[in-house]
Parts: structure tokens; sequence; C-alpha cells
């Protein structure tokens, strides 16, 4: 898989997610998710916690896009 | 080491996350 096709999917699950476009994805995005991804309200947390990674509450592109490629290539911080 | 086990559920959740989102995309039902 491309670098481009990686970012391209990376823009479009943040899309998904800032359905208001606002730049960045909060708590409240999240948790809108939740009929629509068969995960429970806590584990929408769960992942928004792992995601928000200096936990200021908002999930910005650079942070989602981290947490996709730990989940594409493991944990590994090069 | 409690920290790696939380990361490890917190890996899990996310694979969920995203495997999800993928799913959504290519539009299966």
């Amino acid at each position: 898989v491309g670098q481009n096709t990686i970012l391209e999917k990376t823009h479009e699950f943040f899309q998904m997610c800032d359905i208001e476009n606002k730049g960045f994805i909060s708590r409240r995005d999240m948790q809108r998710l939740n009929g629509g991804l068969p995960l429970s309200a806590e584990e929408l947390e769960n992942v928004f916690d792992t995601l928000d990674s200096d936990g200021n509450g908002y999930l910005t592109l650079e942070e989602f896009s981290s947490g996709f490629s730990k989940f594409l290539f493991g944990p590994e911080i090069s | 080491d409690p920290n790696m086990k939380a990361g490890a559920a917190n890996e899990g959740v996310l694979a969920n996350f995203f495997n999800s989102l993928l799913s959504k995309k290519t539009g299966a039902p």
C-alpha cells in the first residue's frame, strides 16, 4: 500500500469523524459514531483517549494519523 | 507491567475501530 493511499484513507476517516469539518475531532464527535460503528460508547471513549496523545480533548489529524499508522504498522515509533 | 497490558487492550480497541471504519468505507453490509 502506497503512502499516498494511507494519507488519503487517513483523511477520509478523519472526515468521517469530523462531520462538521472543524479540523479536529472532539469527544462528542466520537460518541456520534456510536450508531454507525459496532463499538460501544465505552470503546469509542477508549479509542479517543488512546488517540488523544496529548490529552487536550481534541484529536488533530496528526494524532489521528499517528494512531492509524500504529494500527497499520504496529506501535513502533521511528 | 500494567502499562503494557493497558497498551495491548487499547491496541485491540483501536484495531476494532479502524477495521470498522474500513468496512464502513467499503460498504460492507
